[in-house]
């Protein structure tokens, strides 16, 4: 995409936005105060309700949650955006059809741990890496 | 994607709500246990009269690391030494800090040479260390035995417990040992005695068909064998909250690789 566009900017040098001005459209760009940011929100992940507690010792279930939320421009700081994020947006700007918006997606993960009965009556302890969202941000 | 309602989300959420069929909840649980590394739903036989000490200890570090996990600060504690008896919660430290797996042994045999025999006295357990993870290399395994207050002996009187691997079995003569750990405690304390027994289960893990269990020695310190239940030490005739178990430390050798489903 980067490249297609370097080529146009040779041939058409009028179509460019200014460097330091935002792109035709893109002032009228309107945020609605009710759009969805990027955050993260909870999901319950119950062991309980899978009717693994005859096995599963500890947790009855754990809140793993997940990412969801818009990714458009302008990007928010609370969005913790990569800089990668805050110009993809911008170019999906431009180019809607080819470059999506940036992604709301864990930025930190966490371990859980899991205490369970094995098929011997032995008992293990399990940390998963990264099964708990901890920060969601605009990748 | 589909949610079964052991998955609840408590705020908005996009995903397109629909009921599964039968055959699509097995298989989100069959996902569900490949991530947590297990082939399928372990099927423990119901816990009558099963020991309870592993279970119970382990719960105690369950508390411990989730409540580390709360904290996310996992790294840089050191553990303390154990030379002692250990009547509280197990101490977090490196060894658990970095294990991704802890896995309880239940004692599955024990014999004894206790005063109907010959001196010297003894004590063998035995555990089945087939059941471990794949992929998970052992970074440190311990012995646990419960000790009551000796009857027998003056309470300030010193004990020496060594805690022997069972090399090899020889049936006219004595059996071929290597010492894993000893320990010197007075006749008088009383709880949970820790042995490091990390060589014997590498060479378990390597070599299953030479695991032949654990022997236990107790002696005063000039010398005579002291039979190991006069000493105060329970065995699996010992309440079921205070039976002897194996703890093994695991830490993933590689990450694991997702299989194609």
């Amino acid at each position: 995409a980067a490249k297609q566009l370097k080529k146009r900017q040779q041939k058409k040098p009028s179509d460019l936005p200014h460097p330091n001005k935002l792109p035709e459209g893109f002032d009228h760009v309107h945020i609605s105060e009710g759009r969805r940011v990027c955050k993260r929100h909870e999901l319950y992940v119950s062991f309980r309700d899978l009717g693994w507690l005859d096995w599963v010792i500890a947790p009855q279930g754990y809140s793993a949650y997940y990412c969801e939320g818009e990714c458009a421009f302008p990007l928010d700081s609370c969005m913790n955006a990569t800089n990668h994020a805050i110009l993809q947006s911008l170019v999906h700007l431009m180019k809607p059809d080819s470059v999506p918006k940036a992604c709301c997606a864990p930025t930190k993960l966490s371990a859980t741990s899991v205490l369970y009965y094995d098929n011997n009556n032995n008992v293990i302890l399990k940390k998963h890496r990264n099964m708990v969202v901890k920060s969601c941000g605009c990748h | 994607l589909a949610t079964g309602s052991f998955l609840k989300n408590h705020l908005h959420s996009s995903f397109i709500q629909r009921k599964l069929s039968g055959r699509e909840k097995r298989e989100i649980q069959k996902e569900i246990l490949s991530i947590l590394g297990l082939s399928g739903r372990p099927r423990p036989p119901s816990g009558g009269k099963l020991p309870s000490a592993a279970p119970l200890f382990m719960l105690d570090l369950y508390h411990a690391v989730a409540s580390e996990e709360e904290e996310d600060g996992m790294h840089g504690v050191s553990r303390p030494v154990q030379t002692s008896l250990s009547t509280q919660s197990p101490p977090l430290g490196t060894v658990m800090s970095e294990a991704d797996t802890v896995m309880s042994f239940v004692n599955m045999v024990e014999h004894d040479r206790d005063t109907f025999y010959q001196k010297p006295y003894w004590k063998e357990f035995k555990f089945d260390l087939t059941q471990i993870p794949l992929g998970e290399s052992v970074t440190a395994a311990d012995f646990r035995i419960y000790k009551m207050r000796s009857s027998a002996h003056h309470f300030n009187k010193t004990l020496h417990i060594s805690i022997y691997e069972i090399i090899k079995e020889h049936t006219n003569r004595e059996s071929d040992l290597l010492r894993l750990d000893l320990q010197d405690i007075l006749a008088g304390d009383e709880g949970w005695l820790v042995f490091d027994v990390t060589v014997a289960s590498n060479h378990w893990l390597l070599n299953p068909k030479y695991n032949l269990g654990l022997r236990l020695y107790v002696e005063t310190p000039d010398g005579h064998s002291v039979e190991p239940g006069s000493a105060g030490l329970l065995g699996r005739r010992g309440p079921r909250s205070k039976q002897p178990f194996m703890v093994t430390f695991f830490q993933a050798s590689q990450s694991p690789i997702r299989i194609t489903r």
